[in-house]
């Protein structure tokens, strides 16, 4: 671990009265390694690092904590700062139906998220939500969110006779409104954020569906590239959260430090598992803990 | 070249970020750069370009490497050992079901009979989905409803595949994360299935790899190689931005191959894997 690795980095360094500019050096060679090997991106790891050498050098030891244990609580809770302590409710307004969009790459989780999603709203803000997938390439995808909308006891809209995104999205929403449905959950296809076509329709469905939520929806084993993908997302469409997913594998989670710090969007929730049931609320000192590891 | 050591040092740096950068991971980085200076100090290395050649020759060797010691192919399976079975396997969402798809026509057009093997039982609608290919690319699918014990599954397709004399029987299995050691061990009966029905079966698994993955993808090669028996990689969704870089980590550690890769989502949308145009793009 970080706390084992800085120990041993520091132990032959006095520690006097303040944190020496060799404490910090020292130590930061060792945070930089923990944190590319979590995935976080380098870029991101760099503008990090030098935050954390700011805040260390100069400092005033403290007496019950070694060197080493100062450094790693200064790096934690920079890390814990950075990923921010917003809530993970969505804010809703009195609007019939609220819309939330769920995008990202191939294969993240965004349609098992999707009904999620909807379980959670049901049960935790007393939402009344409907379903609607505008998933119209990927074999099956529609199929797919019906038998979660079946599991999981959903509504779902469906229009079998249409193979156009935006003509789900646009009847789906007027289907909600007339049918008083407070929450309209949008699941779209999974696509690249340099496929210019496809980003085109998500701003269509945004501008059709006003949404008031974008969750950009992350697989928690991402590495460099959650810089990009994520930033793209977010220039193009505009997200106002995240749900890092798989968080159930032994994957560090680095990306999440590395689309906040990009988008400055925060973390909203977390998939835990393949269940219906297996969401969770983002906490930002359990994912500062296991990207420190 | 009086600043030669100079630049040396920026442009070392610079091309260690860009190694990071396409996820081949700090210990494989610090190792083709450690090659690299050995040879910069015994002036094998003076310009930049031959800086960049080393680089690339070193990434190759790795996967070139792999490339001996791997695989398998269809070739060393003995003509009378029938069907030929190719498990596809790996944690969830990477592509298997959708490469599952591209191999069936690539296998189909090279003469084969070919069978596919539904044995996702547990996702909502992967056997629909799976379907939909088989449909698409003339292959016939032998799938159960939802909830079927998948080893059952692969045990009919067998059956079915010997009855009807097939060349390659291609296996579908559920997404899973490698820590989830009841899930890895369902994957370790199945193949003890495949053994028992065809000799030396599963003749082929192969591992797909998210090309976005992070350092994960090291624990999770090393985890499905340990309890699956993982024979080559298949490297998928590198028509994206990510490099994939994972995969030479693999190569490197664990000496698996890179069989194919897969750079779209429509049925045509593989290749065999091609290490020299491969690296050539990493410094793109
Ligand atoms: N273990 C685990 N698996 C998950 C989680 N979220 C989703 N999955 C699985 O990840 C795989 C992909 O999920 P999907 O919901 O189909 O992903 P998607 O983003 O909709 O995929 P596309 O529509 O093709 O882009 C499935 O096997 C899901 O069961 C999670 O939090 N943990
Ligand atoms: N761009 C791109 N997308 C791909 C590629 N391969 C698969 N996909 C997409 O990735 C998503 C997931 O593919 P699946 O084949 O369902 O993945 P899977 O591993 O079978 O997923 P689970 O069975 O749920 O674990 C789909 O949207 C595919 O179209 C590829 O090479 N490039
Ligand atoms: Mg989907
Ligand atoms: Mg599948």
């Amino acid at each position: 671990s970080l706390s084992d690795k800085l120990k041993r980095t520091l132990k032959n360094l006095r520690g006097e009265g303040v944190l020496t500019r060799e404490h910090v050096e020292a130590a930061l060679r060792e945070i930089r390694m923990a944190l590319l090997e979590a995935d976080v991106n380098y870029k991101v790891a760099k503008d990090f690092i030098a935050a954390v050498k700011e805040k260390a050098e100069g400092q005033q030891v403290w007496t019950e904590l070694k060197p080493s244990e100062q450094v790693v609580k200064i790096v934690y809770d920079e890390l814990v700062e950075l990923l921010g302590g917003t809530s993970s409710r969505l804010v809703f307004t009195k609007q019939i139906p609220n819309v939330v969009m769920i995008v990202g790459l191939q294969g993240s989780g965004k349609t098992t998220s999707t009904g999620k999603i909807a379980m959670w709203l049901a049960k935790n803000q007393e939402r009344k939500p409907l379903l609607v997938s505008t998933d119209v390439y990927r074999p099956a995808a529609r199929e797919q969110l019906k038998v979660i909308a079946r599991a999981t006891g959903q509504s779902i809209f469906e229009m079998p006779e249409t193979n156009d995104a935006r003509t789900l999205a646009r009847e789906a929403y007027k289907h909600a409104q007339q049918t008083g449905f407070d929450t309209l959950l949008i699941d779209t296809a999974g696509r690249l954020h340099i496929d210019d076509e496809l980003m085109e329709e998500l701003v269509a469905i945004k501008g059709e569906t006003k949404p008031i939520e974008i969750l950009f929806v992350a697989d928690a084993m991402t590495g460099q590239d959650a810089v990009r993908s994520g930033e793209e997302f977010h220039r193009r469409v505009g997200i106002t959260g995240v749900m890092l997913t798989k968080m159930d594998g032994d994957a560090r989670g680095g990306a999440a430090l590395s689309i906040k710090q990009v988008t400055g969007q925060p973390v909203k929730f977390v998939g835990v598992g393949e269940k219906y049931d297996a969401l969770e609320p983002f906490y930002p000192d359990r994912i500062a803990q296991r990207i420190l590891g | 070249f009086q600043g030669r050591k100079q630049i040396d040092a920026e442009l070392l740096d610079e091309l260690e970020e860009a190694l990071i950068a396409a996820d081949i991971g700090v210990p494989t980085t610090l190792h083709i750069l450690e090659n690299v200076r050995r040879g910069i100090a015994r002036n094998q290395i003076n310009d930049i370009d031959a800086l960049k050649l080393a680089i690339k020759t070193e990434l190759l060797s790795i996967l070139q490497e792999a490339e001996k010691n791997g695989v398998v192919s269809e070739e060393s399976v003995s003509e009378t050992v029938s069907p030929y079975v190719m498990m596809i396997v790996g944690v969830n969402g990477v592509g298997k079901t959708t490469t599952i798809g591209k191999l069936a026509q690539r296998i189909k057009a090279e003469g084969n009979d070919v069978l596919i093997c539904a044995a996702d039982t547990f996702r909502a609608a992967a056997s629909d989905q799976l379907a939909i290919w088989a449909e698409r690319t003339g292959v016939p699918l032998i799938q159960q409803k939802q909830g079927t014990d998948p080893a059952a599954v692969l045990f009919d397709s067998l059956k079915a595949a010997k009855s009807r004399n097939s060349d390659v029987l291609i296996v579908d299995t559920a997404g899973r994360l490698h820590n989830k050691s009841n899930l890895m061990a369902e994957l370790e009966k199945m193949k003890r299935v495949a053994g028992r029905e065809v000799e030396g079966a599963p003749h082929e698994t192969l591992l797909v790899i998210d090309a976005v993955t992070g350092q994960n993808g090291l624990e999770q090669a090393r985890q499905f190689l340990k309890i699956a028996g993982v024979t080559g990689i298949v490297l998928t969704k590198l028509d994206g931005t990510a490099k994939g870089g994972i995969a030479v980590a693999i190569a490197r550690e664990l000496n698996l191959p890179i069989r194919y890769a897969g750079i779209g989502e429509k049925v045509d949308d593989l290749v065999v894997f091609d290490a020299e145009q491969y690296v050539n793009s990493l410094f793109e």
